[in-house]
């Protein structure tokens, strides 16, 4: 049995104009 | 130009329970974009294309395995990304632990240390307690996961002032480009005990007789024992070839003597050689014992003593003189120099020897209080003369 633990953070990515 | 953008992550923001020792972990990225001047790009004209492609972070993690990755590149990411892993990423993979069954001393670890033997410490994680004042980072081993250390190695003798109750413990992750914190899916209580009660004294008694193997021991400790608590004890024995487990190397007490001077003890049963030996002990809350093999032994302190045999009985005996006349029966024998313990008192038997080996009681055990005395009445024939001390014990 284990447990993985995660933080992200991802940038504001632009969808186009 | 027309654009889009998408990852592919197998683990985002969260924590997870996993019923493996491993994980696969994934970080894909992938944009397209159709960079048109006339959008403001400035790059080659009219055409749609995708970047990115192929899988930017991929891990097998096994136990303590962790992944870090800071963007720092453009945010927002007005033209295409620089950095196909535009992402800030961190992740640890941990064994999944649980908090001790029973009641754990000051001096016991909390958690077990990992199978590998090793004092791992994971970077940003810390351990917390629930202070009197609410959570509160502990102040000693706050990085080390499983925290296979002691109360007293987490907050010194002090430990008492610092929470109420049981211990209460649970651990937050944290990145250092985001404020969100995670915390452990457990928190985890550990109730305590006092440890085995303080050693006292040990007084060794010899045994009865010279030749007889009832030598016992005192073992006094400091505390009574709780309700539900046992006092174990291990006996060492030091043979030709070194200290070793006694023929019958151990006892339990869940009673013991309450004693004059306030302290308490347990008494081994009577049946110990005379020799060097060496008394372990430790308490047990609950049902069932502790082997004498048990590895928990190995480090517990020992106390020494020694059992002597008691002095062997001893005495000289010489003819006062013959019978007077033919058969009055008033022949004398004088026995002296009776030795054996102090403080006992002593008992003569005479036989007459008819042969070798037959003899018969000519009188029978007589008692006398000092340590010499004069057997009257003695008709002339072979007599053999023995005695014991009122322990039993004979010469």
């Amino acid at each position: 049995q284990s447990e993985l633990y995660v933080l992200s953070v991802r940038p504001q990515n632009i969808t186009g104009p | 130009g027309d654009y889009r953008n998408g990852y592919s992550v197998t683990h985002s923001t969260g924590r997870y329970q996993i019923n493996s020792n491993s994980v696969y972990i994934k970080i894909d990225y992938q944009e397209g974009y159709n960079d048109d001047p006339g959008y403001g790009c400035n790059g080659p004209c009219g055409q749609y294309s995708e970047m990115c492609n192929g899988v930017e972070y991929e891990s097998t993690f096994n136990h303590f395995s962790s992944y870090e990755n800071i963007y720092s590149g453009e945010d927002p990411i007005t033209c295409g990304t620089q950095d196909c892993l535009a992402i800030s990423y961190k992740a640890v993979f941990l064994p999944s632990i649980s908090a001790p069954v029973g009641k754990l001393c000051e001096k016991e670890q909390l958690f077990a240390q990992y199978s590998d033997g090793v004092n791992h410490n994971v970077n940003d994680l810390v351990w917390e307690f629930y202070s009197n004042t609410g959570w509160k980072e502990i102040p000693n081993h706050k990085n080390r996961y499983p925290l296979n250390v002691s109360l007293l190695d987490v907050f010194g003798a002090s430990w008492r002032t610092q929470f109420t109750g049981n211990l209460q413990l649970r651990f937050k992750y944290t990145a250092p480009f985001t404020s969100d914190v995670l915390y452990s899916f457990s928190t985890y209580t550990i109730s305590l005990t006092e440890c085995s009660p303080e050693f006292d004294s040990l007084s060794a008694f010899k045994t009865k007789c010279n030749y007889s193997e009832d030598g016992s021991f005192k073992l006094k400790v400091k505390r009574d024992l709780d309700s539900n608590e046992k006092l174990i004890m291990t006996l060492y024995y030091q043979y030709s070839t070194g200290f070793d487990l006694a023929p019958n190397p151990q006892e339990t007490s869940s009673n013991l003597f309450n004693e004059p001077d306030g302290s308490y003890s347990h008494t081994w049963s009577e049946n110990l050689p005379s020799g060097n030996y060496k008394i372990k002990y430790q308490t047990k809350i609950g049902s069932g014992g502790i082997s004498p093999t048990d590895p928990t032994w190995t480090t517990l302190s020992e106390y020494s003593f020694t059992i002597t045999n008691a002095r062997r009985v001893e005495f000289s005996a010489e003819k006062l003189n013959d019978e007077s006349c033919f058969e009055v029966e008033d022949g004398k024998i004088r026995v002296y120099n009776v030795i054996s313990e102090s403080n006992r008192s002593f008992s003569y038997i005479v036989y007459e020897v008819q042969g070798t080996n037959t003899v018969t009681v000519l009188k029978n055990w007589t008692s006398f209080a000092s340590n010499n005395v004069i057997i009257n009445n003695l008709k002339k024939t072979r007599l053999r003369l023995k005695l014991k001390d009122s322990q039993g014990c004979f010469a």
